[in-house]
C-alpha cells in the first residue's frame, strides 16, 4: 500500500528525525504520484496535486509521537479530500415548480439505470412525484429500457413515437407541470464529447427543457480520458454535478479527482450496483482512501 | 515532436508522458521507456528522428494482431463477456455484420436475462441484420438460453453462434461463477464450444482493464479482446500490459454505433494513433 511503501522511504532517507526535509520529500511525492496515476488520476491533476502537497510538506516540523511518513501521508490525505469537496447533501431543491434534472455522459456510463435510481431517491428521501423523460431515440430499445424501470417503480416515463429530443424534453417538461409531476428527469443518448451535432443537440435540449441540474454521469473506471470529456461536457452545458457510477467494482476511481479538478463540479452520488436502490451520496473521505489505495 | 533532437532524458519523458496519457499505466510506460533507452545505448537508436519509427515497430509487434479462429465443425461458437456497458450487445451486432459479409450464417444467443430490455435491445439487432435469435424472457437462466441457442445454431446448421451475456463486474463472485457455468453449458451441448471468448473492453476504461481481463481470464478463459469506442479520444492503452502479461491479444476494435463500425485490430494503425 502507498502507506507502507512511504513508511518505508521515510525511514531510509531521514531515520524519522527533524523536519521533513526537500530530499525526503521529494521522493515521497514520486512516490504519490505514481499511486495516483495507477489509480487513474489524470497526469496533469497528479502533477499539480504532488506540487501542492510538497509545498505543504516541505520544512513542516517533525511532530511528537508521529513518524515522519504517517505525517506525510496524513497532508496527503487531508489535501485530497479537500480537493473532492466537502460532505455533499445531495439535491437541494427550490420548493416552488418542478424541477428538471438532465442526465448526460459518455456511452454506456450508466446514465438510464441511474434515471431510474435517482427516480426512486427523490420519492424516499425528497416525497418527490417524479417523471422519467425517454430522449434517447436512436439506441435500439433505449425507450422500452426506461419504461421496463418506470413500471417497475410505477413511475410515469414520457416518450414519443416521433420528433427530436429537444422538443421530447420540452413537451415533457409541459407536461409534468399539467399532471403534478414536480422533477422530471431527461435520460439521452450517450454521445462522444467530440461529436459535435450530438453535442449540439445536447446544448438544444438545455435550451428547450431549461433543465435546473445537468448531472454527468461518469464511469468510475474511466481512465486518462476522463479529463477531456468531462471538460467538454462542462464547457457546452455548464454541468451542476457528477454522478460516478459502477463504484461497487474495484476501479481505484481516480476519475473523480481528475473531473473535480478539471469542472470544478462535485461528485453528488454514486452508482454502487445495477439494482434501483444501489444509490448512495457521494463520500469525500472514502473516495481519497481508496484513490490513494 | 521529434525532427533534430536526440535521444535524451526530456525526449524520454515526453514519450512517456504520451504513453501515461493513452493509459497505458505506470509500470509499462516505464518498461518502454527503459528499453527505448537501452536501445539507445546499444546504438540502435541514436537521432530523435529513429525514435518514434522505433518505438512505434517495437510496439506494434508487441500487440501482435489476433483473428477468429473458426472451428473444424461448424458452428463455431462466439461467447461475448465483459463488464456493464463496454459495448457487448452493439459489438455482437457489428460482428454478425462482418461475419455475415464474409459468407457465414449467424445466429445470435439473447444471453443476457437480467438488464432491463437487453432481449429487445439485441432483438432490434437480429432484425435489421435479418439473422434468426434465440431469446426466452427476462429472468431466464442465461445457461438454458446459452444452452438453446447452441442446439438451434447445430439444427439450423449455422456457421457461426455468437452468445451475448449480461454485462458483469469481474469482483462479483456469483456473476462470474454464472459465466463459468454458461461456458460449461455451451461445451456440453458442443464440444470444444465456446471455441471464441471475447471480453469486450471500453477504451475509456483506465488500469482497471487490467484487472478485468485477469478475472474473467480466471472465469473464461478469454481467447481475445473487442476493445470498443475507440472513435473517442481514450486510446485503450491498457491492451499493451494486457497483452505482455496475459498474451490476450485485440482481435477486433469498434469505432461506431452503427454496423459497419467494426474493425480487424491493426496493431500499426493504432499504435500510429497512440502517437499522433
Ligand atoms: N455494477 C454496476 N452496474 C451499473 C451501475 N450503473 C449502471 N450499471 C450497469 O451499466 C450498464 C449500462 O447502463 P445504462 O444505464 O444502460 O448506461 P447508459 O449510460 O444509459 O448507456 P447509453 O444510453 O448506451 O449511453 C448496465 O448493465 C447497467 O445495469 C452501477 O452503479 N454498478
Ligand atoms: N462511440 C461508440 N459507442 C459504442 C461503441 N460500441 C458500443 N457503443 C455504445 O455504447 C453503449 C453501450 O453499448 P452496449 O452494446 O449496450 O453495451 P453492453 O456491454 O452490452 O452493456 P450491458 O449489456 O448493459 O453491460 C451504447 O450506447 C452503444 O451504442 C463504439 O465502438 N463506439
Ligand atoms: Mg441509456
Ligand atoms: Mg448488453
Amino acid at each position: 500500500s502507498l502507506t507502507q511503501r512511504l513508511t518505508g522511504l521515510f525511514s531510509r532517507l531521514t531515520g524519522g528525525a527533524g523536519r521533513l526535509t526537500e530530499d525526503s520529500v521529494k521522493e515521497a511525492v514520486r512516490e504519490v504520484k505514481r499511486a495516483l496515476l495507477e489509480a487513474d488520476v489524470s497526469l496533469e491533476v497528479a502533477r499539480t496535486f504532488t506540487d501542492a502537497v510538497k509545498e505543504k510538506a516541505v520544512g513542516r516540523e517533525g511532530m511528537e509521537g508521529v513518524t515522519h511518513a504517517q505525517q506525510f501521508v496524513k497532508i496527503v490525505h487531508d489535501e485530497l479530500q479537500a480537493l473532492m469537496g466537502g460532505e455533499t447533501k445531495g439535491i437541494e431543491f427550490d420548493v416552488s415548480g418542478t424541477t428538471v434534472i438532465m442526465m448526460v455522459g459518455l456511452q454506456g456510463s450508466g446514465k438510464t439505470t441511474t434515471c431510474g435510481k435517482l427516480a426512486l431517491w427523490l420519492r424516499r428521501k425528497h416525497k418527490k412525484s417524479p417523471m422519467l423523460v425517454a430522449a434517447d431515440i436512436q439506441r435500439p430499445a433505449a425507450i422500452e429500457q426506461l419504461k421496463v424501470l418506470g413500471k417497475s417503480l410505477d413511475v410515469p416515463v414520457h416518450f414519443e413515437e416521433g420528433g427530436r429530443p429537444p422538443r421530447i424534453c420540452a413537451r415533457a417538461v409541459e407536461q409534468a407541470r399539467k399532471q403534478g409531476s414536480d422533477v422530471v428527469i431527461l435520460d439521452t443518448a450517450g454521445r462522444l464529447h467530440i461529436d459535435e451535432p450530438l453535442m449540439e443537440e445536447l446544448a438544444a435540449v438545455k435550451r428547450e427543457a431549461k433543465p435546473h441540474l445537468v448531472y454527468l454521469v461518469a464511469d468510475a473506471m474511466t481512465g486518462q480520458d476522463a479529463v477531456k470529456s468531462s471538460a467538454a461536457f462542462h464547457e457546452r452545458l455548464g454541468l451542476s454535478g457528477v454522478i460516478l457510477t459502477k463504484l461497487d467494482g474495484d476501479a481505484r476511481g481516480g476519475a473523480a479527482l481528475s473531473i473535480r479538478q478539471v469542472t470544478g463540479c462535485p461528485v453528488i452520488f454514486v452508482g454502487v450496483g445495477e439494482k434501483l436502490d444501489a444509490l448512495d451520496l457521494f463520500h469525500p473521505e472514502r473516495m481519497a482512501g481508496r484513490i490513494l489505495g | 515532436i521529434v525532427k533534430g533532437r536526440k535521444l535524451d532524458e526530456e525526449l524520454l519523458e515526453e514519450i512517456e508522458e504520451t504513453l501515461l496519457r493513452a493509459d497505458v499505466g505506470v509500470a509499462t510506460s516505464a518498461r518502454l521507456i527503459d528499453e527505448l533507452r537501452e536501445a539507445g545505448k546499444r546504438g540502435e537508436v541514436r537521432e530523435g528522428e529513429q525514435v518514434l519509427p522505433f518505438l512505434k515497430s517495437h510496439l506494434a509487434e508487441r500487440l501482435a494482431a489476433g483473428r477468429i479462429v473458426f472451428a473444424p465443425e461448424k458452428p463455431t461458437v462466439i461467447l461475448i463477456v465483459g463488464v456493464n456497458g463496454s459495448g457487448k450487445t452493439t459489438s455482437i451486432a457489428k460482428l454478425a455484420g462482418w461475419l455475415r459479409e464474409r459468407g457465414k450464417t449467424v445466429v445470435l444467443g439473447a444471453g443476457d436475462t437480467f438488464r432491463a430490455a437487453a432481449v429487445e435491445q439485441l432483438t432490434i439487432w437480429s432484425k435489421r441484420l435479418g439473422i434468426e435469435i434465440v431469446k426466452q424472457d427476462t429472468g431466464a437462466d442465461p445457461a438454458a438460453v446459452a444452452f438453446d441457442a447452441a442446439d438451434a445454431a447445430v439444427s439450423r446448421g449455422a456457421d457461426v453462434l455468437i452468445v451475448d451475456t449480461a454485462g458483469r463486474l469481474h469482483t462479483q463472485e456469483h456473476l462470474m461463477r454464472e459465466l463459468e457455468k454458461i461456458r460449461r453449458v455451451l461445451g456440453k451441448r458442443i464440444p470444444g464450444a465456446p471455441h471464441e471468448t471475447l471480453l469486450v473492453l471500453d477504451a475509456t476504461t483506465g488500469q482497471n482493464a487490467v484487472q478485468q481481463a485477469r478475472r474473467f481470464h480466471e472465469a473464461t478463459p478469454v481467447t481475445g479482446i473487442i476493445l470498443a469506442k475507440l472513435d473517442g479520444t481514450a486510446r485503450g492503452g491498457a491492451v499493451l500490459s494486457i497483452k505482455d502479461e496475459l498474451d490476450l491479444p485485440v482481435k477486433f476494435v469498434g469505432v461506431g454505433e452503427k454496423l459497419p463500425d467494426i474493425e480487424v485490430f491493426d496493431p500499426v494503425a493504432y499504435v500510429e494513433a497512440l502517437f499522433s
